[in-house]
């Protein structure tokens, strides 16, 4: 099962790294950022983890919604991983705005390993086609949710949105998404 | 099965989008390194890419044979994915020091996924132990091998090494494991 290997990739070799760090990089970026982002309270200081259904993953989030820009990158972490020195994670940070115009800020991004699945599904090599790839994306979601629930240094650091694709012909769909999910943690 | 699905996805999400870009970065390199690199010609232009049978990987060779030195790291590459603008791909780049003391330049690193495969094995709740964690890498090993010799954008961009374990109690090891796939392919 694919999408079982790839939830805990995901968390083994990237949330659990970066997720007890992130508090830090977001302050570290208000201190740089002070002129012009006074009203992050009313963003989110958790990581946002978008799973689309569909694996229809952009790489820029203000193509799938023109309510969403691309603010600004946080600070880079550097790790030392498996050889490779100073190996670099980082988070960028979108602006959302509301049906007001107002602006709220957020760390978000799509989950990686569903781009995986998606190109997985398309090489007849891979072993698995459209079909199940609906599948092993709500087996991503369930077992990823699962290890986040149990993990210590992730709790209370994350917020995963799982997509419904059936609303994709609303153009501020991902933006009314994301700041629906904002609102239940307040 | 865990590995193949790794396999995969160390194709697709890295390799893929990196071994493409490998000569241009070692171009670039050596253009800023001239008066210290004059001898590459005796390492390698390929990705070199360890997988050591028991899963065991240090985060810094040279903590596994002080035969082996961190040279710097090739210019970073960045990439838009899932979200996160400008991702950062980048690769070390070691001197490798045969038994007459002479140093080759290459850019080597272990297999990340491996990581996970062993973190996985630590943990009860991932579903699979140490006893199948050796055939995990074998089958990892396997698949992936099988993946690139398919693939046209990484032909001849890399070079897998599998690491057998039984020869660790030697101190250059890895250092003679490496230098040995080198003159293979010159
Ligand atoms: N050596 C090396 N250098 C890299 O830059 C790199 N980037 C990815 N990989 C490995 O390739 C495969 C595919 O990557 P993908 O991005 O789909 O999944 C990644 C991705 O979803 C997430 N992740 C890891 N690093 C980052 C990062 N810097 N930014 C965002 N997400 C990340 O966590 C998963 C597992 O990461 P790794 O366990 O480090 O190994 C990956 C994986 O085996 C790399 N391997």
């Amino acid at each position: 099962n694919v999408a079982h290997g790839l939830a805990w990739s995901f968390y083994l070799g990237y949330l659990r790294l970066v997720l007890p760090r992130l508090e830090d990089s977001i302050a570290a970026f208000r201190s740089t950022h002070q002129a012009s982002s006074p009203f992050w309270g009313r963003g989110s200081r958790k990581l946002i983890i978008l799973v689309p259904l569909n694996a229809n993953i952009s790489h820029k989030l203000e193509e799938q919604d023109d309510n969403i820009h691309f603010y600004d990158n946080l600070p880079n972490t550097e790790i030392d991983r498996a050889g490779v020195r100073g190996r670099v994670y980082k988070h960028s940070v979108y602006r959302v705005l509301d049906e007001h115009g107002k602006g709220h800020e957020c760390v978000v991004e799509y989950a990686t390993p569903l781009l995986t699945l998606y190109s997985m599904s398309q090489e007849s090599s891979a072993g698995f086609g459209e079909p199940e790839r609906r599948q092993q994306v709500l087996l991503f979601f369930r077992t990823l949710q699962d290890i986040l629930e149990h993990s210590l240094e992730c709790r209370n650091r994350y917020k995963l949105i799982l997509l419904n694709d059936e609303h994709e012909n609303n153009p501020h769909f991902l933006s009314e998404a994301i700041l629906r999910h904002l609102e239940q943690q307040e």
